[in-house]
């Protein structure tokens, strides 16, 4: 499939998502 | 957005990996609200402390009026923690039934109630070693996962 994108695989959708959460800083009151 | 009842499963099968002293298999163990309150000491100690875990009763039995009553400590707890620790307080839309919860072990209710628990694990100090623990389950699982993830930051939508 020629539309297909490298990386856009289940498991690299998955590790994609929680290695952003895992880089984001951790939610502060402020 | 995430059918409540796939996800109670699936964070049933994430629930599991904190290996809590209270039966953790069904959505009829959770209904009393004590395994999800050994889950939430471990996830923050220092908020949902030994004094906090005390005060959820460790066996109310069949009694469904008492596990609503741990319920709704434990909810509120969530409430306070999502707005005084996090810094973003829960939408009424992710409030669950907890009257549901604890006297018919509904599980699209106690979906939106381990979402939230979600919430803090992924949100938290510790949260590097929560999502690692994440990453390391089934991917339908975190499939599951990052859906109801994703389904709770997106919270400008109605």
């Amino acid at each position: 499939d020629p539309n297909m994108k490298v990386g856009a695989t289940s498991e690299g959708v998955l590790a994609n998502f929680f290695n952003s959460l895992l880089s984001k800083k951790t939610g502060s009151p402020g | 957005s995430v059918d409540k009842a796939e996800l109670c499963g699936s964070l049933l099968t994430w629930l599991q990996t904190f290996h809590v002293p209270p039966p953790c298999t069904s959505p009829q163990d959770l209904s009393s609200g004590l395994a999800i309150a050994y889950v939430l000491n471990q996830i923050d100690p220092s908020w949902f402390n030994e004094a906090w875990l005390q005060g959820i009763s460790d066996d109310p039995g069949p009694n469904w009026r008492l596990k609503v009553s741990n319920l709704k400590k434990i909810l509120q707890s969530l409430m306070e923690y999502s707005q005084d620790v996090l810094g973003h307080p829960i939408l009424e839309q992710h409030l669950p039934d907890v009257n549901l919860i604890g006297e018919f072990s509904d599980p699209e209710e106690l979906g939106k109630l381990l979402q939230l628990v979600l919430d803090c694990a992924i949100s938290c100090e510790k949260k590097q070693e929560h999502i690692q623990r994440i990453m390391t389950l089934e991917e339908s699982v975190q499939h599951v996962v990052m859906k109801a993830i994703q389904e709770l930051m997106t919270k400008d939508t109605p």
